[in-house]
């Protein structure tokens, strides 16, 4: 473990409870995409199955726990709770264009053709474009509440902080996983467009982001 | 040989 890895898995857990608070306290899912959402908890879900087969650390064990119980929270708290706030109409991102390729690519490329490390590689491959239903409302609405951004914020930073975990293990330990490290890169980079409109717009005081 | 390295990341 190190700081950046650690300040980064915070940073996640950030993004997810202040979005999880959002809907909570606001009663409502407006703005949110609930298809991002439902990716996130097929990410969690795929990719932690290892819970029941091999036991890291707690700091581990727990953390996985509550990424899996507050994503699957907040796509209850969209779907069920309060699904007549939410905007299908502009959530219409075509999911199948993600999970095709995520599907086909996990079973052309994998450290190994077993159950457990195809659908590693899935949630991997899955993860790096599971915000694009967010981001695409976000363009087709035209604006996002501040919060929603600040969410964005935080997982693009999480995004960033594992980059730089990367880094320090290959330098401290060699470590170095191509899948999530080459996965991991592509993410990011969905987020530096929404980076530069959160420093110019949101961090400027406007309130909400109001895309040109 | 990496599948079998302990996936210690979230």
């Amino acid at each position: 473990m190190n700081i950046f890895r650690l300040a980064g898995d915070v940073s996640h857990l950030v993004a997810i409870i202040i979005l999880l608070l959002k809907i909570w306290r606001s009663k409502s899912c407006a703005g949110i995409s609930g298809k991002s959402q439902v990716l996130f908890a097929l990410v969690f879900s795929t990719r932690y199955l290892d819970l029941f087969t091999v036991f890291v650390s707690v700091y581990n064990v727990v953390m996985k726990v509550v990424f899996l119980a507050l994503s699957y929270a907040t796509v209850y708290l969209i779907y069920m709770r309060f699904r007549n706030s939410y905007d299908s109409e502009n959530d219409t991102f075509r999911v199948e264009f993600l999970l095709v390729p995520v599907i086909g690519l996990s079973f052309l490329e994998n450290y190994a053709f077993t159950p457990l490390e195809i659908l590693w590689t899935f949630s991997i491959f899955l993860e790096a474009v599971a915000i694009m239903p967010q981001l695409f409302m976000i363009t087709k609405t035209g604006e996002a509440e501040s919060i929603t951004t600040h969410y964005l914020f935080f997982l693009g930073l999480y995004r960033a902080l594992y980059i730089a975990n990367w880094v320090w293990r290959y330098h401290m330990e060699g470590f170095f996983d191509q899948i999530a490290v080459v996965s991991g890169v592509v993410q990011t980079i969905f987020y530096c467009d929404f980076f530069y409109l959160y420093v110019t717009r949101v961090l400027r005081g406007k309130g909400k982001m109001s895309l040109p | 040989e990496k599948a079998n390295k302990t996936k210690d990341e979230l």
